[in-house]
């Protein structure tokens, strides 16, 4: 989880700028901070009250610009162009790596035909050297390219910003998991058991053939 | 003897300020240190050593200073003098270098960078000749082959924060961490050891060598039997194992791209490594393509998944705890 | 605990830890 010790510090840094400002500069702190290279978390910055405040104002568009960058993606960014300012090169880049990040949330194999388009690059070359530099070398993601199949298989993927209504599938994972693992344990501790038994029933078994080799041999 | 050894020596003076550094060394040679009338004193003799072999490498030629270095290894242990044995040790760690046997070279650089005296005898040690030594230190490891000690004297200079204000540090940090250089970057490595570095890399201790000159430069341009320059293949090297961290497989085709080489050149490099055991995959030459593989068996491999999945939940549950969850 | 609940989402993408035919084989 180091990506989240990274930006601690910088999500705390934001929310205490943006808590005491408003208006046209609260809207500057919004820019640097979906520019920010090492930053990919916004729902704090999101839940400052004077960011919220900005709704209807001539600044409202700033905060979509925020909740673009706390749950969008760069398609959603390409489909609302209109109504949302021009992004700088650096919030293209962070918005096409969290696009990446919400890929990976939902298949562990990234088709490159499918990233390729997501992400608007026109070759495997260009692809691969955004996967690498931008988003493994960057620790977000970490994984491996397979060229002859044309995928990214994720092996980790830093967690995104939550909607609300992704709370509940987490939870019904979880459960899941850990149904699955008490149900794990349990049959670990059956086949203990089960161990054990058979190891005393062949103890027995051992323990009565030598008896009777015993009586064999007095016999003789 | 006595008026041999002093012309040899007031000419091996006019050869060295004429710059003609092996004919003052042959001439300084000619002084018998073993046999003769009166025997020289040990401090002489080291001196004497130290002294031709530090003009043979101003010619960069080793194996002659060798031979020195090595009768001035059976005086140096019991010599008082501290400039000497410095002296001996810059000598050791050039020749090394000369010798391309890398590791050891940086090892010595490095002892030499730690110095923490600023004054030996009558001598001044400024910053910037152990800087040198050190960045000297960090050269050598990374033109060094790939291997387990390698990796160990990386992980020490990465950790020095020392090594963190040297020009190199982008190198170090990326060679550190198996990541792919760009051509850009090896370029920019390659320009550190050109002329201009001599003058810098040179250990600028006084009482070391007025002019040491580094041989960085030709290591660097020296080529190997398979033409590569030395630091070519390092890099090449480097860039292949940290490929193979990152791809299931790859056509050499889109490798000589990454690595901003020929094809040819990188399927060659790689089948090398692969027959000496130093990278774990295999070449499909139909297919142009290679498929790393992982040193871990997959077993292991879901052993480690499960092993950070498990991290990460602790993690999760410390971060619960620290907040009173 | 925004932070917390990034780290839980990524967490659950941790699983299945391995999938390739070539875990499949060893592993059976």
């Amino acid at each position: 989880m180091d990506i989240e010790q990274k930006q601690a510090e910088l999500i705390e840094q934001f929310v205490s700028r943006a808590e005491n400002l408003r208006g046209g500069s609260l809207a500057n702190v919004i820019v640097e901070a979906t520019s920010h290279p090492s930053l990919f978390a916004f729902s704090e910055i999101l839940s400052v009250p004077s960011v919220a405040e900005l709704q209807g104002t001539e600044y409202s568009v700033y905060l979509d610009v925020l909740r673009l960058f706390a749950h969008g993606t760069w398609s959603d960014y390409k489909s609302n162009a209109g109504s949302l300012p021009p992004l700088q090169p650096d919030q293209v880049l962070k918005l096409k790596q969290l696009s990446v990040l919400t890929l990976a949330e939902t298949d562990k194999v990234l088709p490159y035909d499918q990233l390729m388009q997501q992400l608007d690059v026109s070759n495997v070359r260009e692809l691969e050297d955004f996967l690498i530099n931008e988003c493994m070398y960057a620790g977000i993601v970490r994984g491996k390219l397979d060229q002859l199949r044309r995928c990214f298989e994720v092996q980790f993927a830093a967690g995104r910003d939550l909607r609300p209504e992704q709370i509940g599938s987490m939870l019904q994972t979880l459960t899941t998991w850990l149904n699955t693992s008490e149900n794990l344990l349990l049959s670990i501790q059956e086949k203990i058991k089960w161990a054990d038994t058979m190891g005393e029933l062949d103890k027995k078994h051992r323990k009565e053939i030598e008896e009777r080799v015993e009586d064999v041999k007095k016999t003789l | 003897e006595e008026q041999v050894l002093v012309i040899r020596e007031k000419l091996a003076e006019l050869y060295e300020s004429e710059q003609q550094w092996s004919k003052a060394a042959q001439m300084l040679s000619g002084i018998d240190l073993d046999a003769g009338i009166r025997m020289l004193d040990e401090t002489y003799k080291l001196s004497k050593c130290v002294q031709i072999a530090r003009l043979y490498l101003e010619d960069d030629d080793a194996v002659n200073a060798e031979v020195f270095i090595n009768k001035a290894s059976f005086l140096v242990s019991n010599s008082p003098h501290e400039v000497l044995s410095l002296q001996y040790k810059v000598c050791y760690a050039r020749i090394l270098d000369l010798k391309r046997k890398f590791l050891e070279a940086a090892l010595r650089y490095y002892d030499i960078s730690q110095i923490e005296k600023r004054q030996i005898e009558d001598e001044l040690i400024d910053e910037e000749a152990l800087e040198q030594a050190l960045s000297a230190a960090v050269t050598c490891t990374i033109l060094a082959a790939a291997g387990p000690q390698r990796s160990r004297v990386l992980a020490t200079l990465y950790k020095d924060e020392r090594c963190s204000k040297l020009k190199i540090y982008p190198i170090l940090q990326k060679v550190y961490l198996e990541r792919i250089l760009r051509k850009p970057e090896i370029d920019a490595f390659s320009e550190e050891l050109k002329p201009h570095q001599v003058t810098n890399i040179v250990l600028t201790f006084q009482i070391l060598f007025s002019r040491m000159k580094s041989n960085f430069i030709l290591q660097q341009k020296a080529l190997l039997p398979d033409n590569f320059t030395v630091l070519d293949r390092a890099m090449i090297e480097h860039n292949l194992l940290s490929a193979s961290k990152l791809y299931t497989n790859i056509s050499f085709e889109e490798l000589g791209t990454l690595l901003g080489i020929a094809p040819q050149k990188a399927e060659k490099i790689a089948s090398r490594m692969i027959c000496e055991d130093r990278m774990r995959g295999s070449i499909d030459q139909v297919e142009a393509v290679i498929h790393f593989e992982d040193v871990t068996e997959e077993l292991q491999q879901w052993d480690h998944q499960i092993v950070s999945l498990c991290q990460a939940l602790n993690d999760v549950l410390d971060g619960m705890a620290k907040k009173g969850l | 605990e925004n932070s917390l609940l990034r780290q839980v989402s990524s967490l659950l993408r941790r699983l299945p830890a391995i999938e390739s035919v070539k875990f499949q084989d060893d592993f059976l």
